[in-house]
């Protein structure tokens, strides 16, 4: 996955993601894809969560999954998660939850809560810097106002590793996060973050929108054969515009 | 960039995407039912549900036993919607209900990133 939160010169931000999955899950020889990506394609669907008649959320979802990994409260914030590789992962949160140890929650369902009941972004972010998960994984949020964007960086229970901020007066005007730990070097045999971190500079600042963020997001690797789908989310005007992804060959398997 | 042809230049040509490319929107009433809300959505998509998780299944087959593994997992996973938060539980059997899948698969899919993470 690729997430990027990213402000212009006028304050105003954006959000978009690659969500890429299907690693190892089967190759299609014949077509040379991953098979699973290829199956999750179909069942991509933007939902529209209403109360009352009134939308009071957005999310991306495969059909049939209920949590959110991609989604947005209109004029308040946006969200997107990409997985962290960590020894201490989910399967031991689930064994804990198996044996009865109920204490932390679903990364999918807390993050769905968290955007459908979200009030502002300064208290979402302490939330989910906080609350107790069963598995690890880095939550990138947006919101409405200038420096409102975050890469939370979290490990299982009630520890979040990092917090890094957008902080625009200082030059940093986007946030990059792939699959790793942003105060380290990516592995060089998955290094999507250089890639993206080159196209957004020559993208400029000045050229940020929906149209500059999706072209750094469909360049190859950051496309890859893994890629489903790109989604586009401009917080101030409830835009969640979401795009399948292809990559034929040559593509980068991941 | 640095390998292509798996790598390329810096796209500026990518947007607007084609139209057959944008995703369609689904309206979810969080003023229905847990158990229903979802239907719309699931029950036109079911060949499509039951091919992913075959594949899934076809993937834990290649380990272990698929058949005994199946059941297990949906022995195992099964009870594990109640212990879910508000509304979950409802909207996964909803979902179980109205694809006929196997409410234990359901969940399976509903909890594969925690899997996945390993």
């Amino acid at each position: 996955c690729t997430s990027l939160v990213v402000e212009d010169k006028t304050g105003d931000l954006f959000h978009a993601r690659n969500l890429d999955f299907g690693l190892f899950l089967g190759w299609d020889a014949k077509n040379s894809t991953w098979a699973l990506t290829e199956r999750l394609r179909p069942l991509i669907i933007n939902v529209d969560y209403q109360q009352g008649g009134k939308t009071v959320g957005k999310g991306v979802h495969f059909a049939g999954y209920v949590g959110m990994i991609t989604g947005m409260k209109p004029g308040v914030l946006s969200l997107s998660m990409n997985e962290r590789f960590q020894a201490e992962g989910g399967f031991i949160g689930i064994i804990e939850w198996v044996l009865g140890q109920r204490d932390g929650q679903w990364m999918g369902f807390v993050l769905r809560d968290a955007v459908v009941k979200a009030t502002d972004f300064n208290s979402t972010l302490q939330y989910l810097t906080s609350v107790d998960l069963l598995a690890p994984g880095y939550i990138i949020l947006g919101g409405n106002s200038t420096g409102q964007g975050a890469i939370i960086t979290r490990s299982i229970g009630t520890k979040a590793d990092d917090v890094k901020m957008l902080n625009p007066s200082n030059g940093t005007w986007y946030l990059v996060e792939t699959n790793y730990d942003n105060w380290e070097s990516p592995p060089f045999f998955d290094n999507r973050r250089a890639p993206a971190t080159k196209c957004m500079n020559t993208m400029t600042q000045a050229n940020v929108g929906l149209k500059g963020i999706f072209n750094v997001l469909s360049t190859k690797p950051v496309r890859n054969l893994l890629t489903t789908y790109t989604a586009l989310m401009h917080v101030r005007s409830g835009t969640l515009d979401t795009y399948l992804q292809y990559c034929p060959q040559p593509c980068f398997p991941w | 960039q640095d390998l292509p042809p798996f790598t390329e230049d810096c796209r500026s040509d990518a947007y607007p995407p084609p139209v057959k490319d944008k995703v369609g929107t689904y309206v979810l009433n969080l003023d229905q039912a847990p158990e229903d809300r979802w239907t719309g959505l699931v029950k036109p998509l079911t060949e499509k549900l039951i091919v992913l998780i075959q594949d899934i299944k076809d993937l834990v087959g290649i380990f272990v036993n698929e058949t005994k593994a199946v059941d297990y997992l949906d022995e195992l996973l099964a009870p594990m919607a109640d212990t879910f938060p508000e509304p979950y539980p409802g909207e996964l059997k909803g979902i179980a209900n109205a694809t006929g899948i196997p409410l234990g698969q359901v969940i399976l899919y509903n909890v594969f990133y925690e899997v996945f993470t390993v």
